[in-house]
């Protein structure tokens, strides 16, 4: 790490959002900043708050091009944003003509860039730690984002150890698709943590589906109430299920050995079962595991030791060259219980209680620590 | 991940002013109105500089590598203030 040279001399500092970003809410982005801030409260004595009126020791601003500082932002790519050390003022802008995101895959995720300058505005330059969260660049989303020890030594440096005890929120949960904070328990889901199927519906919330009953899950487990009754709540639909998704149209299917059930919302569409041979022609019964890739639309099933790619537009819509091996997706396990393209952009792939997450950018199962696969009863059920 | 929008940095003139706004070169040397020569070694030298700071093979060479690492997306912020005070000012 490397220490700029000045510090501030009080530990309560304020902040304020002085010009929100174009393309996200208010509210997302105050939740975002207030999380990039807690970063640094986490390790030291330092607290922040945000006050509406008056003098802060912080302002942030999203801006483009010359901005009155005479450092004018270069447009999409390049440079991020930038910040000021205490002594030139502690102020952090940031180039509003990024694709800023919040727990996305995609575009530039701000809570990570926010956290950064405000180490800058905290008083450390760039590290040459590769890891540390100071270096100067960007490394994409990293959906379970740790603070390096080296971010740690050198804001400890400046401002000292959290007397009291510390909280454990230096790992910021992977808030909608993956580790959990751990709030309302799964229940039997927590006994043993393997499901028929998980779905995200087209309200954005995301149900598991295991045996008899379903939960809906919430960004800190599972949501009070439940388990409730597949047969009580969704009309016709059978238990055991074998695999679900839901189509760029906003229907969710469910599959069950040869059949498969088209809902709206909790509803249940007329005419429906039908027979997978008929309304998905190439794909076998009884597969282990079903998602749409936001990325092309087109709808990944996947059976035993093989994977097939359905492409409604197309006629066939398998093409010939399918099934192929899973073990084309580097990582991934065969004989998989279901699977998910999460909001976050991310494709997490469910068997035997654990989950493995999938980029498809790098098109490999991923790397993080903790490793992948991970418990799902932990990081998915709040167990 | 990380994948640059715009390649900005393609020569040995766009990479001196990126060595120049992130601090590895002096901007009293740079500057196209000081008519300064700007030895090799010199140019060597602060790619070499921060090719250790990126944690590249420090080759001294504008090398592949060297230029994908100078069009990643970044923080502004100077990475080494050698030249005389950081001249920020706030607003």
């Amino acid at each position: 790490y490397a220490l700029q040279g000045s510090r501030w001399r009080v530990k309560e500092l304020t902040y304020r959002i002085t010009k929100y970003p174009k393309g996200l809410h208010k509210n997302d982005v105050d939740r975002e900043i207030e999380a990039a801030f807690k970063v640094w409260a986490d390790v030291t004595d330092l607290s922040f708050s945000t006050v509406n009126s008056g003098k802060v020791h912080i302002e942030i601003r999203f801006e483009k091009g010359e901005h009155g500082d005479g450092d004018p932002f270069d447009g999409p790519g390049g440079t991020l944003a930038h910040a000021y050390f205490p002594i030139y003022g502690g102020d952090a802008h940031f180039d509003d003509t990024e694709a800023w995101t919040i727990n996305n895959i995609r575009g530039t995720n701000l809570f990570q860039v926010a956290a950064h300058e405000f180490g800058h505005s905290l008083g450390l330059s760039h590290s040459d730690v590769q890891s540390a969260l100071m270096a100067p660049f960007y490394r994409g989303y990293e959906p379970n984002f740790i603070i390096d020890n080296d971010d740690i030594q050198g804001i400890q440096a400046l401002y000292g150890q959290k007397p009291a005890r510390p909280t454990p929120a230096t790992q910021r949960p992977e808030t909608g698709g993956g580790p959990r904070g751990g709030g309302a328990s799964g229940g039997s889901l927590c006994r043993d943590a393997s499901i028929d199927a998980i779905v995200t519906m087209s309200d954005k919330e995301t149900y598991v589906f295991k045996g008899t009953e379903y939960w809906k899950l919430t960004d800190d487990g599972v949501a009070q109430g439940y388990p409730k009754s597949i047969s009580a709540d969704w009309q016709g639909l059978p238990s055991n299920l074998d695999a679900a998704f839901t189509w760029t149209n906003g229907k969710t299917y469910f599959f069950k050995g040869g059949e498969y059930w088209r809902y709206t919302d909790l509803v249940r569409d007329t005419g429906y079962p039908k027979s997978i041979e008929k309304g998905f022609a190439g794909i076998p019964n009884n597969i282990d595991a079903a998602f749409v890739w936001s990325g092309n639309g087109k709808i990944y099933f996947f059976k035993g030791t093989h994977y097939w790619r359905f492409d409604p537009t197309q006629r066939p819509p398998v093409k010939e060259s399918y099934p192929k091996d899973i073990s084309n997706w580097e990582g991934l396990p065969n004989n998989l219980d279901d699977a998910l393209q999460y909001s976050n952009g991310y494709t997490y792939f469910f068997k035997d209680g654990e989950y493995w997450r999938f980029n498809d950018r790098a098109f490999r199962t991923d790397t993080a620590s903790p490793e992948f696969p991970r418990p799902a009863g932990y990081w998915w059920f709040g167990c | 991940s990380g994948v640059p929008v715009k390649y900005q940095i393609s020569g040995t003139t766009s990479a001196l002013v990126y060595l120049t706004k992130f601090g590895y070169m002096d901007p009293a040397v740079t500057n196209p109105q000081s008519g300064a020569l700007i030895s090799g070694d010199n140019v060597r030298k602060s790619i070499m500089e921060f090719q250790a700071f990126a944690g590249l093979n420090q080759t001294g060479d504008l090398d592949k590598l060297t230029l994908e690492m100078m069009n990643m997306p970044r923080c502004g912020v100077k990475d080494k203030v050698g030249f005389g005070a950081d001249a920020r000012k706030k607003r």
